[in-house]
């Protein structure tokens, strides 16, 4: 989707740091 | 004396409270434990003092512990439940919880309106939708001029705004990721359900005598 396709809430959860993820790639 | 200290804080918690975390959460005993070893993991990796700082926190999320990032932050004071500046074990699992796959709709809605609610104010303001977005942009190079950002903001309160006061509810929020689930992606870790085979080496450190199943 382009940015502007998007809501606010669905840009703002693309940023790594919601994605906890990460927290088990240890 | 300091391999003393240092190895008494690799223990287990009690048994008492492993157990209890287990019973007033989604994972078993042995999901604990092997919480416990990611804990200590990401406890250790700046001081091994038993307790996650935020500097630990970033690091694990984005291997640089350098990099301020609003939103890590955000999570970082959610899971702070005790408000001490530091995470500590119970604070990891009961926080963790809201993104196990079993946990309710509900508490992962709300969980995520807090998330948001970047003042505490109760409500998901513009202003602070805004600074979201902004930031975002900022972290992901991506570059949309101020018009664009405002249309999108438009667009999302037109729709999340329902009595139309320049703010969204918790209830009006509700209503919103029903209607766009993929907002509630973020709130789920699959990898929870697979915790004991990702950290299999508690099974060497436990602490209960009958690890549960």
């Amino acid at each position: 989707d382009q940015p502007t396709a998007m809501n606010a809430f669905e840009l703002i959860s693309l940023s790594k740091g919601l994605n906890l993820e990460n927290l088990f790639d240890i | 004396m300091g391999c003393f200290v240092s190895r008494s804080r690799r223990k287990f918690p009690a048994q008492e409270k492993t157990v209890t975390l287990a019973a007033e959460t989604a994972f078993t005993v042995s999901e604990v434990e092997a919480l416990y070893e990611l804990f200590r993991s990401i406890s250790s990796s700046v001081i091994d003092d038993g307790l996650i700082n935020k500097e630990e926190f970033q690091l694990a999320i984005f291997k640089n512990k350098k990099k301020e990032n609003i939103f890590a932050t955000r999570i970082f004071d959610l899971f702070d439940v005790k408000k001490k500046g530091v995470i500590d074990f119970e604070d990891f699992v009961r926080s963790l919880n809201v993104f196990h796959p079993n946990v309710s709709l509900e508490d992962k809605i709300a969980f995520s309106f807090r998330l948001y609610d970047l003042r505490n104010t109760g409500f998901i303001e513009r202003a602070e939708v805004k600074e979201m977005l902004i930031a975002l942009l900022y972290e992901s190079d991506m570059k949309l001029a101020d018009d664009v950002i405002e249309t999108i903001l438009n667009k999302t309160f037109s729709e999340a705004d329902l009595n139309e006061d320049g703010k969204i509810d918790l209830e009006e929020w509700t209503n919103f990721v029903a209607k766009n689930p993929s907002l509630l992606k973020i709130m789920t870790l699959p990898y929870l359900r697979d915790i004991t085979t990702s950290f299999p080496s508690f099974i060497f450190n436990s602490n209960v005598d009958e690890v549960a199943a």
